[in-house]
C-alpha cells in the first residue's frame, strides 16, 4: 500500500459518502444517473468476485464490502424506494448504457491477462469502470444547473482514479516487473473522460459560481 | 508479468 493508493481509495470512499449524503440530505436523487450507479454496481460485483475466496487484508475486504453494498443500496433506492424513486430524472437519464456493457464484454474477451473466468471478469470490470461515468456526465449536461453535492460527488469520483495512476507509476518504479497495462490504459481513459468536467468544476470554483456544464 | 500477481488493488 502506498500513499497514492490510500489517497485514491479514501477519495473514492469519500465520493460514495457524498453521494449518500446528497440522497439522504436532499431526499432526492435529481441530477444522479441511475444508469451510472447500475454500471458501478456491476463493476464492483464483477471485480470483487474474490471477496470470499482470496483474503488479502481486512482493509481490502472491508472496502470491497463497502463499495458493493453502497452501490447496490443506491441502485435499490433509486429504483424502488417510494420517496426517492420519484425524484429520479428518468426522462433525462437516457444513455444506452447496455452498449457500454456490451463493448466491455467484447474487450474483456479480447484483451485480458489470462483467459480464466476471474481474469476476464476482472478485465470487464476495469473496462466498464472506465466508461461508467458517461451516463452521469451526459445527465449533468442535460440537467443544466448541478447541485453542489452532485458536483462534488463526480469530482471526487474522477479524482480517485487520477491518484491510482500515480500509484501505478510509483509501483512501476519501486516494484520490479510490475505491469498492469490494462489498468493503466483504462485508468487513463477514465480520468481523461473527466477532463472537461474538471475544467468547468475549477472555473466554477475559481469564480465562486454555480457549476454550469455547456449543453 | 502482471498475471501472477494477486489483484491487491480495489
Amino acid at each position: 500500500m502506498n500513499i497514492f493508493r490510500l489517497a485514491g481509495d479514501m477519495t473514492h470512499l469519500f465520493s460514495v459518502l457524498v453521494l449518500l449524503l446528497k440522497i439522504y440530505a436532499t431526499k432526492s436523487c435529481s441530477g444522479i444517473s441511475l444508469k451510472t450507479q447500475e454500471l458501478y454496481a456491476l463493476v464492483f460485483l464483477t471485480r470483487y468476485l474474490d471477496l470470499f475466496t482470496d483474503f488479502i487484508s481486512v482493509y481490502n475486504s472491508v472496502m470491497k464490502v463497502v463499495f458493493i453494498s453502497s452501490s447496490v443500496a443506491i441502485v435499490w433506492c433509486m429504483r424502488y424506494h417510494p420517496l426517492t424513486r420519484r425524484t429520479y430524472d428518468k426522462d433525462l437519464d437516457t444513455f444506452r448504457h447496455y452498449i457500454l456493457v456490451g463493448v466491455s464484454i467484447i474487450l474483456a474477451l479480447l484483451f485480458h491477462d489470462r483467459f480464466t473466468f476471474r481474469e476476464v471478469f476482472w478485465a470487464f470490470s476495469i473496462y466498464l469502470e472506465a466508461v461508467a461515468i458517461l451516463p452521469q456526465l451526459v445527465l449533468l449536461q442535460r440537467s443544466g444547473n448541478v447541485d453542489n453535492l452532485t458536483g462534488q460527488y463526480v469530482f471526487f469520483l474522477g479524482a480517485y482514479r487520477a491518484f491510482y495512476i500515480l500509484n501505478w507509476i510509483y509501483r512501476y518504479f519501486t516494484e520490479n516487473h510490475y505491469s498492469r497495462w490494462i489498468s493503466w490504459l483504462a485508468g487513463f481513459v477514465q480520468t481523461a473522460l473527466y477532463a472537461d468536467f474538471f475544467y468547468y468544476y475549477f472555473v466554477s470554483w475559481k469564480n465562486n459560481a454555480k457549476l454550469q456544464l455547456p449543453a | 508479468s502482471s498475471s501472477d500477481q494477486p489483484k491487491d488493488e480495489l
